[in-house]
């Protein structure tokens, strides 16, 4: 559980199933019938942050791609088709809030984009590889403070496909998206066969009482040949409550001496 | 003089911004890239207390006194690097991401970091095709004193080149990969490491996509008067 002010990378815990597998709804699968590991289950141990290939190499369906030739063996996006690597994700996460408190659930970076259900509400996130999400989760907690979280993750719209001669960014398709483009393989890259689809980055909650600290932004400016120097700090405040929060903004600079001696 | 607490009121369900008056500092110790000096760091804890509640929120950051300049040299059309008003001679290693299945762990960034620093790296350039690093990346370059040279997700391969051209707009979405490019720049701005963005690999974006990030990363006005005289 998060403190205030702090955040819990959810990096654990996390299930995979292939979207085509799994006859269940975002709904459903964060309500009635979580899912679980089993025989017959499509279910399997997954890699967040990381990729669905990531995942598929965790659990051994596919092989290592960077050993040999292995990586030939694997089926690209461009013949699976992108449903093949579309991927749910599942876990849970412990949280209770007590009164003016918020909960913010985190997504570092996730490519390209996905449905988010949280106890059996739905949330969409945009597409684009390179950005954050940060969704106020506060209203979906359970009481009883086991929380269930599903992540349908979608690859990027455009995967193209790798020609027979291989060639830089395969072709070119990758480079109509917001994404990493050497994933269409490259001259020191094999490609990589789902686009790196997934979590990519990481997961967490943090708690907030009614107002959250949003991208403080540190600048110094240096006079007299370094001797005189200020530090400029800009943040944004956002009040998530009903009424107006007065507030202590502080800030404090501490320099560690020596082992956990600070000086302020 | 190291600790300040500011009364703000936040309208209700708003978002402002606020800026602190300015911290003096008095020689602070410098951060230096590896084998100029130190990588000195101070520890930055922005907090709030909302009165009725008591804390709200709270954030810390390594940060780095230092000040990186550079520009283009008209004899030999290279890049000329300063760190705190001292010339640097750059030895660089080029980077692209520690492994393909994005099996980014905090052990590979910095035993990876730590080696680039061991070879007598001062500076890590992020190739355009890649990622945009993780902040795990960022702190062991803070910590080692490797500068980092950061390009955004634009390549001549693929965005502008070939038989025939590959996107010669660069990617569909021009709003979206601004918006990624902001996003990114927050995420990763704080880091004294970070030295230089460039817009892409061997290719400049799409006029609209360049204009808008150098607009956006053009040094405020406010800080121009910042000088070492």
């Amino acid at each position: 559980m998060a403190e205030i002010g702090k955040k819990s990378k959810l990096n654990s815990g996390w299930l995979a199933a292939r979207s085509t597998e799994v006859e269940l709804s975002g709904a459903q699968l964060t309500t009635t019938h979580p899912p679980s590991i089993g025989p017959s289950s499509p279910w399997m141990e997954a890699a967040v942050p990381g990729t669905v290939l990531g995942t598929l190499v965790k659990n051994k369906v596919v092989p290592d791609p960077f050993y040999g030739l292995q990586n030939e063996t694997i089926i690209d996006i461009a013949d699976s088709g992108r449903e093949y690597y579309t991927f749910w994700f599942f876990t849970t996460f412990q949280c209770k809030l007590s009164e003016s408190q918020h909960l913010d659930l985190n997504f570092r970076a996730i490519n390209y984009s996905a449905e988010v259900y949280i106890n059996g509400h739905q949330k969409v996130l945009p597409k684009g590889m390179f950005r954050r999400h940060s969704l106020d989760v506060s209203d979906v907690m359970r009481p009883d403070g086991t929380n269930l979280l599903a992540v349908l993750v979608h690859p990027p719209d455009h995967p193209g496909r790798i020609p027979a001669q291989g060639g830089q960014g395969g072709d070119h398709e990758i480079g109509k998206d917001v994404a990493a483009q050497y994933v269409e393989g490259w001259d020191w890259m094999a490609p990589i066969r789902d686009r790196n689809t997934g979590i990519w980055d990481e997961v967490s909650i943090s708690r907030t009482g009614p107002v959250k600290i949003i991208d403080p932004h540190l600048v110094s400016t240096f006079f007299d040949d370094y001797k005189r120097v200020y530090l400029h700090a800009t943040l944004e405040m956002q009040n998530k409550s009903s009424w107006v929060a007065d507030c202590s903004v502080n800030v404090q600079v501490t320099t560690e001496l020596e082992g956990n001696i600070c000086l302020v | 003089e190291h600790i300040q607490s500011q009364k703000v009121s936040v309208p209700a369900g708003s978002t402002i911004q606020y800026t602190f008056p300015q911290l003096y500092f008095y020689k602070p110790n410098l951060w230096w890239p590896n084998g100029m000096g130190k990588q000195s760091l101070y520890n930055v804890v922005i907090s709030i207390d909302v009165e009725g509640f008591g804390e709200s929120d709270s954030w810390n950051h390594h940060f780095g006194f230092r000040k990186i300049e550079s520009d283009i040299d008209t004899a030999t059309g290279g890049r000329l690097f300063k760190v705190n008003g001292q010339p640097i001679f750059i030895r660089g290693g080029n980077w692209i991401l520690s492994d393909g299945l994005l099996r980014l762990s905090e052990k590979r960034y910095h035993t990876d970091i730590k080696f680039h620093a061991d070879m007598n790296f001062n500076m890590i350039r992020c190739w355009g095709g890649g990622l945009a690093e993780r902040p795990e990346f960022y702190h062991y370059c803070d910590i080692y004193g490797l500068l980092v040279w950061q390009e955004f997700w634009i390549t001549g391969d693929v965005d502008g080149r070939g038989v025939p051209v590959s996107n010669p707009n660069g990617p569909l979405d021009h709003d979206l990969f601004l918006l990624c490019a902001r996003d990114t720049v927050k995420l990763l701005r704080n880091h004294p490491s970070l030295a230089l963005w460039v817009g892409g690999n061997e290719q400049v974006p799409p006029p609209d996509i360049n204009a808008a990030l150098k607009k956006d990363l053009e040094l405020h006005p406010h800080f121009q008067t910042s000088s070492e005289n």
